[in-house]
Parts: structure tokens; C-alpha cells; sequence
């Protein structure tokens, strides 16, 4: 006999999680699979030990803070939170409906100082502005 | 560039970084801090030259900008940074006097090669600073001390110039003379190439030309502390987009 044919239920996949419900870190849906979460490192970078320190002045290092590991949204989960980050913001940017706002984009920028020698003899102070990830979305 | 919706979740690399990729992040953070690469330095390395004037001064500043680096957020930024993100001083290269003898007026000039001022930047403000000792010479008389843009040399006349500051002080006073240059700053924009010519020009109450040597004024010759300087400060016209990794 024939057996009813089962509703199919639409594929969910299809819809782009709302920006509000991404997974958060706590969200037992990252961990119980054992992939790694996203963590926030400190990576220092010495002057010194790049050698530089007869053109640079101040500081003597930088400590970058990145993130690494697992977090749900669609662009490449491989990258450090200060490109992914600033990524992700500005496609959300271009296209809102599209690509949701990366669950790590920054809370907190810091700018950057450097005070060094140029090749002339110049003493040079330079400042970026937000470009360093204090504190990121994830954590 | 696949179709919305999740993508298969990457496996990221467990492992600590490799050399060459920790070599690679730092390079990458490093042009971050806008260091296009490592300069070679023509002269001994850093800490030896610090106690000259101009990094003296830089690092005054580097430590109020840092100082303010976390609350970018828009704090009341330091007065004398103001909104700049690139701050560049310029040591000059040539010095010339009209000074001793009897010929008026007397003059001492700067010359000062700014071919390493980066493109896209826009001046916010530029000063020359010199360092005044009290005059040995002079009895405590009022002195007015003007600085020009040398505009254009000439080999049989004299010089076109342009007027950009005049300070009034006194034979007796010491310390760090800062004059406003920042009215030339379009000219030297527009003609990297060419050297930026300043001249100092002394002239006592009754309108003499005074030298400004006699005056007090150091030049290359003070100690390296006390050496005059050129401070410029520029905001950048363009954010710089960052190619991502």
C-alpha cells in the first residue's frame, strides 16, 4: 500500500541566523562538539627581538590581542580578530541583510603610537587610530 | 562567496604558530603601526642619539599621545596634538649666517629637506622652535624676532620672501622660542622636492637688525639638546583600507 508521503519541513538553512540569536560562547551548541571556541590571545611583539630597536624609540613592544577558534558566522573563522574583525564590520556595512554583524566585531579600539627614525634622520610619531582590538565580540 | 547561509565550520590550526607564521603576524601587526619597513638609520642607534632636541621632544609627545591611545573614544585630545595622527620633525641640514660684520640686515637661515613627508597627509599645524640663551651683548632691550619663507633665491638680488611669524621677547629671556610656520606648509606641499629655506631676522626696539647670534639664538652649533628643530603636525586626508590577510 502507499504509504502518505511525510510533510517535508523547510530547510532551514536557508535563512541567515538573526544577528540577536547568533550562538554566543556559553551557548552549549559550540562546545558539546568539541571544536574549539573562540578565545581572545595576546600575541607580544618585541622590538627588540625583531632587532629594531635602533630606529624605533618608543615603544619597546606591542601586544596585539587576537581571537582564535570557532565562531559561527559565515566569513573564513581563520582569520585574526583585527582583519576579521574590521572585515566582517565592513561587509555588514555594505550589505546589512546579507551578512550579519560578525559576532566578534570589536567593542573596544585602542589606537596605536610609535615613535621611530626614518631613514633621514626624522624623528617620526606616528598614531593609528582604532586599530587595536582591546575587547571583541565573543568575550 | 558561496550562498547565504552557514558554512561547514573549519577546522583552525590547534598548534601553537610557527616561526615563520609568528614572523609573518608580527609583520603584519607592525603595518598596522604604519611602519612600511625598517628604515636604515644613516647615524649610531637610537638610545645613543636620544638627548638631541627634536626626539627630546617627539618622545614628550609620543608620551601624551599614547597617554591617550585607550580612550580614543574621544577624550579631550592633548592641546598641542589636537587631532594630528602623524607628527614628523625635521633636523635641519644647511645653516647659513649674515651675521658679524657691519653689512645690515643680519640674518640666520634653515634649510630643511622634507621629501619624506608622506602623500595624503594634510598639515595641521608646522612650528620651528630654537633654543634662546639670554643675550650676553645686548642689555635687557625688547627684541623682535620675525621668520620668513625664503620663496625664491636669487643669485643677484635679494631673496623673495614670505612673512610668517614674529615674537616679541626680551634680551634676557632663556628657553625654547616656538614660531608658527604653518602658513608655508601649502607651498612645501605642493613642491616636495624642494628644500624648505627659513630665515630669522632679529631687529632691537629702534629697528636696527640685530645678529641673531648676539641675540642669543642657538644654532647647529648649540649643544645637540638645544639644536633647532622643525615640528610638523598632519592629519591624514584618506583612511588607508587595509588589505585584508
Amino acid at each position: 500500500a502507499a504509504r502518505p508521503l511525510k510533510r517535508r519541513q523547510p530547510k532551514k538553512s536557508n535563512e541567515l541566523p538573526h544577528p540577536n540569536k547568533l550562538p554566543g560562547i556559553f551557548d552549549d551548541r559550540h562546545g558539546s562538539h568539541g571544536r574549539q571556541v573562540c578565545r581572545r590571545h595576546e600575541l607580544y611583539v618585541s622590538f627588540q627581538d625583531l632587532g629594531w630597536l635602533d630606529w624605533v624609540i618608543a615603544p619597546q613592544g606591542y601586544s596585539a590581542y587576537y581571537c582564535e577558534g570557532e565562531c559561527s558566522f559565515p566569513l573564513d573563522s581563520c582569520m585574526n580578530a583585527t582583519n576579521h574583525a574590521i572585515l566582517q564590520s565592513l561587509v555588514h556595512l555594505m550589505k546589512p541583510d546579507t551578512v550579519p554583524k560578525a559576532c566578534c566585531a570589536p567593542t573596544k579600539l585602542s589606537a596605536t603610537s610609535v615613535l621611530y627614525y626614518d631613514s633621514s634622520n626624522n624623528v617620526i610619531l606616528r598614531k593609528h587610530r582604532n586599530m587595536v582590538v582591546k575587547a571583541c565580540g565573543c568575550h | 562567496g558561496g550562498g547565504p547561509g552557514p558554512r561547514p565550520p573549519h577546522s583552525c590550526p590547534q598548534r601553537p604558530l610557527g616561526a615563520r607564521e609568528r614572523r609573518d603576524m608580527q609583520r603584519e601587526i607592525l603595518a598596522v603601526l604604519g611602519l612600511p619597513g625598517r628604515p636604515r638609520p644613516r647615524a649610531p642607534p637610537a638610545t645613543a642619539r636620544l638627548p638631541a632636541s627634536a626626539p627630546l621632544f617627539m618622545l614628550d609627545l609620543y608620551h601624551a599621545m599614547a597617554g591617550d591611545d585607550d580612550d580614543d573614544g574621544g577624550g579631550a585630545p592633548e592641546r598641542r596634538l589636537g587631532r594630528a595622527d602623524l607628527v614628523m620633525s625635521f633636523v635641519n641640514m644647511v645653516e647659513r649666517d649674515r651675521g658679524l660684520g657691519p653689512q645690515e640686515p643680519h640674518w640666520k637661515e634653515f634649510l630643511f629637506d622634507l621629501t619624506q613627508i608622506p602623500a595624503g597627509e594634510a598639515v595641521t599645524a608646522a612650528e620651528f622652535r630654537i633654543y634662546k640663551v639670554p643675550s650676553t651683548h645686548l642689555l635687557n632691550t625688547t627684541l623682535h624676532v620675525s621668520v620668513f619663507e625664503v620663496v625664491q633665491e636669487h643669485f643677484n638680488r635679494e631673496s623673495d620672501l614670505f612673512f610668517l611669524d614674529l615674537q616679541t621677547l626680551r634680551a634676557g629671556d632663556e628657553g625654547w622660542l616656538v614660531l608658527d610656520i604653518t602658513a608655508a606648509s601649502d607651498r612645501w606641499l605642493l613642491n616636495r622636492d624642494k628644500d624648505l629655506g627659513l630665515r630669522l631676522c632679529v631687529e632691537a626696539e629702534d629697528g636696527h637688525s640685530v645678529d641673531p647670534g648676539l641675540a642669543g639664538l642657538l644654532g647647529q652649533r648649540a649643544p645637540r639638546s638645544r639644536q633647532p628643530f622643525m615640528v610638523t603636525f598632519f592629519r591624514a586626508t584618506s583612511s588607508p583600507a587595509r588589505a585584508p590577510r
